[in-house]
């Protein structure tokens, strides 16, 4: 016999192919392929001497101790039993082609002459888990007790989530001790469910989701957990953590009802005893962007730029003033505000004040002064005062024909400055008065 | 001032009082240049290097009371530069301006005069006023300001008067002449600086038309005032900013 190296491919001919085959010869070829492949055979080229039943000259299939056919004859021809184009396909990693031949070929006193066969085979990957498909989880022929994965020359098998692959890397042992679910919504149920769930469990689903999340927990039905009357849960126990701090336990058959969990990190605590057949229970979590409380302003003078019916994680509002109005925070004036609402639902600062804008104390006018037409003393925005020089010793410089009392007027804009509505900020002037004297001489006597 | 009589206060609040080679006035503009002549500064007849002080009290009639208000430094003193000290026949740019340190505050007894801005008031016989700590008819020092009314003299009879006293002194353009020969009122030394200043009723205000500049002994016929109306250019360009 013949073994081929392990290839993945490979022709097998007729001694002397093409040319005419020998006479009394048998050999056998055994065609190996890579274990978890199959040998997969056809023949290109087949010309034998034909007999009733291929007594005289032939080529016999087999694999895995199973005859798959004796072929002689001509493709094509009706005599003998030629392979045609039929593909030949091994369960195990090697099939055999012996090829047999008698004394002689003759026809009617003729030597003929057959140029034998030419036959290509290749590794055709085993699908180990075609055979579990079908096959109850607890068969022992199982060859995964949970899932069975296929590539090309081999398999593995693999565990439903929250099961463990113990080391016969076929059979699967509950293992929910460190379940983590990261996407932002998703489905945690029970192991087996809605079949009920094996005993002496200890799992634990912890669901992480980015901050600025609040987890959703929302039960389908069937929800079963063991239970007792008078006894809360003593067998059996859901617990629910959220960021570390136990807010339920559940058993019984009362689905729970939708449970904002408020936080970004919840662990679902779900221990077993040894018996039991409730069914289990199964959620869906979601996750919603946390929301602020809505903002609100602490006096008349402030605006919230854009207010939104609602305010998320990230989400962030602008607050201004009114005009001639001050943001301030504690006792800080601000050029401008904006709070962002956090990963935890509260806003990173306080919502600010906005004081009306002080233009401060009027600077004083050399040789001049200043009178308030609006309240005295109060030089909050909108104020107005009058400046004035010390007449008749000065006179307030104007321009353009304006009047001094146009000049002189002083108003406390919304930038916190006193201004003329002419000249800005600019101090009106005071000139001296020339040739004005207040008691000038004076003569009588004529 | 000769022939005049003592002034109110609140009459002359421009009238300064100034002691550099001794007694002299001046005239407030603005509220922090003082107008006067640059004779009271450059004396003629003096050697040229010597430095006074220059001191200038304001605000009052009267010359112990005006001491006693403090003295203004002054920042610069500004010669005019046609001015020329060591002609004593000609005092053509008798004027001089000074920059105090600080802007004066300005009140009844202080106020600044006028710069004239036409020729009419230099028509012939036009009164005005000459005001000045300088010598009286009684030949002293005055211890209050003075004042007199002049009119406005004919240049023809000041030069021919002049020339009847033989006098080379130059008598130009940028001055003119003051007094009435029938009358003894003139101004007299110690009043050099003070201002000539005319009543301009059209706009009510007193302007001043000349600087008391220099004169053929006092009270014996005309004085002779640097035209002002003739620097007001040069006064301007000085004080820039005003």
């Amino acid at each position: 016999s013949i073994p081929t190296r392990q290839k993945l491919f490979g022709e097998v001919t007729s001694p002397l192919y093409p040319k005419p085959y020998p006479n009394n010869f048998e050999t056998t070829t055994v065609i190996t392929v890579p274990v978890g492949y199959r040998v997969k055979l056809v023949f290109w080229q087949f010309d034998l001497e034909p007999s009733e039943g291929c007594f005289y000259d032939y080529v016999k299939i087999s694999a895995d101790k199973k005859t798959l056919g004796r072929f002689c004859g001509q493709l094509g021809s009706p005599l003998g039993n030629p392979p045609g184009k039929k593909e030949f396909m091994s369960q195990g990693n090697k099939m055999l082609l012996t090829f047999h031949t008698d004394f002689s070929n003759e026809e009617n006193g003729t030597i003929v002459f057959y140029k034998g066969f030419l036959a290509y085979y290749q590794a055709v990957d085993l699908d180990e888990c075609a055979s579990q498909h079908n096959s109850p989880e607890e068969s022992p022929q199982r060859l995964c007790q949970h899932l069975c994965h296929n590539y090309l020359g081999s398999y593995f098998c693999s565990c439903r989530p929250g099961y463990e692959l113990q080391k016969d890397r076929r059979s699967c042992q509950a293992e929910c001790s460190s379940e983590l679910f990261t996407e932002p919504s998703g489905y945690i149920s029970s192991l087996e469910y809605p079949r009920p769930y094996p005993p002496d469990l200890r799992c634990n689903y912890s669901i992480r989701v980015e901050r600025g999340l609040t987890i959703q927990l929302k039960f389908l039905e069937p929800f079963e957990i063991d239970d007792h009357q008078q006894v809360h849960c003593p067998y059996d126990q859901l617990q629910i953590y959220a960021s570390g701090r136990n807010i339920r336990e559940f058993c019984g058959r009362q689905r729970p009802s939708h449970i904002d969990t408020g936080s970004n990190a919840v662990d679902l605590l779900f221990f077993t005893d040894e018996s039991g057949d409730s069914r289990g229970w199964k959620l869906h979590y979601t996750t919603e962007v946390i929301k602020c409380p809505q903002p609100k302003t602490l006096d008349m003078f402030t605006i919230i730029q854009d207010l939104q019916p609602q305010y998320e994680f990230r989400d962030y509002f602008i607050a201004t003033c009114k005009q001639g109005y001050q943001l301030i925070e504690g006792n800080e004036a601000l050029l401008s505000f904006t709070a962002v609402c956090q990963d935890d639902g509260t806003w990173h600062r306080a919502m600010p004040r906005c004081r009306i804008k002080d233009c401060g104390q009027p600077r004083s006018l050399p040789n001049g002064a200043f009178s308030y037409t609006t309240t005295v003393g109060v030089n909050t925005y909108q104020a107005r005062i009058q400046y004035y020089c010390r007449e008749p010793y000065y006179k307030m410089q104007t321009r353009g024909g304006r009047s001094e009392a146009e000049r002189g007027l002083y108003t406390c804009t919304a930038q916190g400055i006193w201004k003329n509505e002419l000249e800005g900020e600019k101090l009106p002037r005071c000139l001296p008065v020339c040739g004005k004297p207040v008691n000038p001489v004076e003569q009588k006597q004529r | 001032i000769i022939g005049g009589q003592k002034a109110k206060m609140g009459n002359f609040p421009w009238q300064a009082f100034t002691n550099v080679h001794g007694r002299g006035g001046g005239a407030l503009l603005g509220d922090r240049w003082i107008l006067t002549a640059a004779h009271t500064l450059r004396p003629k007849e003096v050697d040229a290097h010597t430095n006074a002080t220059v001191d200038v009290f304001l605000g009052h009639t009267n010359v112990e009371e005006i001491m006693k208000l403090a003295n203004h430094p002054v920042r610069r003193v500004i010669i005019h530069p046609e001015y020329r000290q060591e002609d004593s026949n000609n005092f053509e740019g008798d004027i001089a301006l000074l920059e105090l340190e600080n802007s004066v505050t300005l009140g009844p007894s202080l106020l600044p005069i006028c710069l004239p801005d036409n020729e009419t008031f230099y028509e012939t016989g036009l009164v005005g006023y000459v005001s000045g700590f300088g010598i009286t008819e009684e030949q002293k020092i005055s211890h209050d300001l003075r004042f007199v009314r002049l009119p406005v003299a004919r240049r023809e009879l000041c030069e021919s008067w002049l020339r009847r006293k033989d006098r080379k002194d130059v008598f130009s353009e940028n001055m003119f002449c003051a007094g009435d020969t029938t009358r003894k009122q003139d101004s007299c030394q110690g009043d050099s600086g003070g201002v000539f200043v005319v009543r301009d009723k059209k706009n009510d205000r007193w302007v001043a038309t000349g600087i008391v500049s220099w004169g053929i002994e006092c009270g014996q016929g005309y004085g002779f005032y640097t035209k002002l109306l003739n620097y007001v250019d040069w006064i301007k360009k000085e004080m820039q900013e005003e």
